[in-house]
């Protein structure tokens, strides 16, 4: 699981 | 974060807790479509992965918990505890047809062919046509507790409200994801029958019946 994924939007 | 992406959670948040309020207090489910929940938390669980790879913010983290945390006690109610009050003959939409063919468009069209890329990408393409059950519904059963009809506003203004904070993105931070776009443009558009129901009959106290 790459961890710069997070995407800022719900 | 801008004022419109902020609404647009907390009017999502509000749909949200207005659902599983209605159905715990009323101790029913009746109306409620179990097949569009489900998907509602089919839609968060895959989009929402990254809850364990990346911490975003406290408000973020706090919210997707709170998402899914919500529709897994609303699919629990629906299908366990108040089975009885689930109205299964009237929430007959083949939800495969829905989940096949975002399936199959998340994998040939997302930013990256990476899993939680594709699985995001599934979630976005889901949410835009997981209300479907739940219209299918109350077009069966002809009519939708007023209740309910507040909770599918609240649902359907939530991403309308996207769209405007993606254009005040655009205009901003030069940001835009075509993908979200394209989908929650496509998400608002099947609430707009819906939204002239609601504004033209149950804003003016009467019940929300159809034909219209």
């Amino acid at each position: 699981l790459d961890d710069d994924f997070g995407k800022d939007e719900l | 974060m801008n004022i419109f992406r902020l609404t647009g959670d907390l009017s999502h948040l509000a749909a949200i807790i207005i659902l599983l309020l209605k159905i715990w207090k009323s101790r029913s489910c009746a109306g409620i479509s179990g097949k569009s929940q489900v998907l509602f938390a089919l839609v968060f669980t895959t989009r929402y992965l990254d809850l364990l790879t990346s911490f975003i913010s406290l408000y973020n983290t706090t919210m997707k918990v709170i998402y899914i945390g919500c529709s897994y006690a609303t699919v629990y109610l629906i299908y366990m505890k108040l089975k009885a009050t689930y109205d299964g003959n009237h929430d007959t939409f083949r939800v495969e047809f829905l989940i096949v063919p975002v399936g199959g468009l998340a994998f040939l069209v997302n930013h990256d062919f990476s899993p939680l890329e594709i699985l995001w990408t599934f979630s976005i393409y889901l949410e835009s046509v997981a209300i479907l059950p739940q219209l299918f519904m109350i077009s069966k059963t002809g009519e939708a507790e007023t209740i309910t009809t507040h909770y599918l506003f609240f649902l359907g203004l939530y991403r309308a409200l996207y769209l405007i904070n993606w254009i005040w993105r655009f205009y901003f931070e030069g940001f835009f994801d075509m993908i979200a776009i394209v989908a929650g443009v496509v998400q608002t558009i099947l609430y707009c029958d819906f939204f002239y129901l609601y504004v033209t009959k149950v804003l003016k106290g009467k019940k929300l019946s159809l034909p219209a």
